[in-house]
């Protein structure tokens, strides 16, 4: 997955 | 951003807001273990730090920052404020913390998606946050006592788990390339140490009740 999917979450 | 996905932020939002809130209302922290509550601490700080390195959404940032926050405000009422600390249960809340910290930073060194600084205290934040109700757990083992811990906090706190779980089948069915192994792992694992905790809550809850029924 990308790097910014990984990180949009709490 | 998805429903539940949103939804499971907000309970969890609410579940720390409602601790805060019972704290206040009682001035009184009995039955909650610091070390659980340092431990999340530990874990805002160490997956958030990328609020200086990366910009997501405003949402994000403001969340992040009320997470981080909330959970420092109580630590705070338990350690230092007058009489709320005072109801602390010290002696009982002795989890060796280490335990967790150390082989959850050592796993994190070894299995990540990237190694460098940031991407390891992120991973490592999945990984202790996974574990971090433990000592709320043992504490709850040891002592049934529930004064702090009331029936919403312990909902918001599975309906969160529950939101997340939703969140990340939906993102798989309906984005490309969705998949994060350590999380979902993590995740699995962090619902599991819930639904035990969950167990031995309402075992304290029927234990209490007894208690206080008239013989």
């Amino acid at each position: 997955c990308t790097e910014l999917s990984r990180h949009d979450e709490l | 951003m998805n429903i539940f996905r949103f939804a499971g932020d907000m309970t969890h939002l609410c579940s720390i807001i409602v601790l805060l809130l019972k704290i206040q209302a009682t001035k009184s922290c009995a039955g909650l273990s610091l070390r659980t509550q340092e431990l999340y601490a530990i874990v805002f700080v160490s997956r958030y730090l990328d609020l200086f390195f990366t910009f997501i959404s405003m949402y994000n940032v403001i969340m992040k920052l009320i997470f981080i926050s909330s959970s420092f405000c109580i630590i705070w009422y338990m350690r230092c404020h007058r009489i709320v600390a005072q109801t602390y249960d010290r002696e009982q809340d002795t989890f060796r913390v280490a335990f967790l910290v150390v082989p959850c930073f050592m796993l994190s060194l070894m299995i990540n998606h990237e190694f460098s600084f940031t991407e390891v205290l992120w991973t490592f934040s999945i990984y202790l946050e996974a574990v971090a109700i433990l000592p709320q757990l043992v504490l709850l083992q040891r002592t049934f006592n529930i004064d702090t811990l009331t029936s919403n906090y312990i909902f918001l706190l599975g309906a969160y788990r529950a939101l997340y779980m939703l969140n990340w089948i939906y993102r798989y069915f309906t984005e490309r390339d969705y998949s994060q192994w350590i999380v979902w792992t993590s995740g699995t694992l962090q619902t599991a140490t819930y639904c035990d905790f969950f167990y031995y809550y309402i075992l304290s809850w029927r234990k209490n009740e007894r208690l206080s029924l008239p013989s």
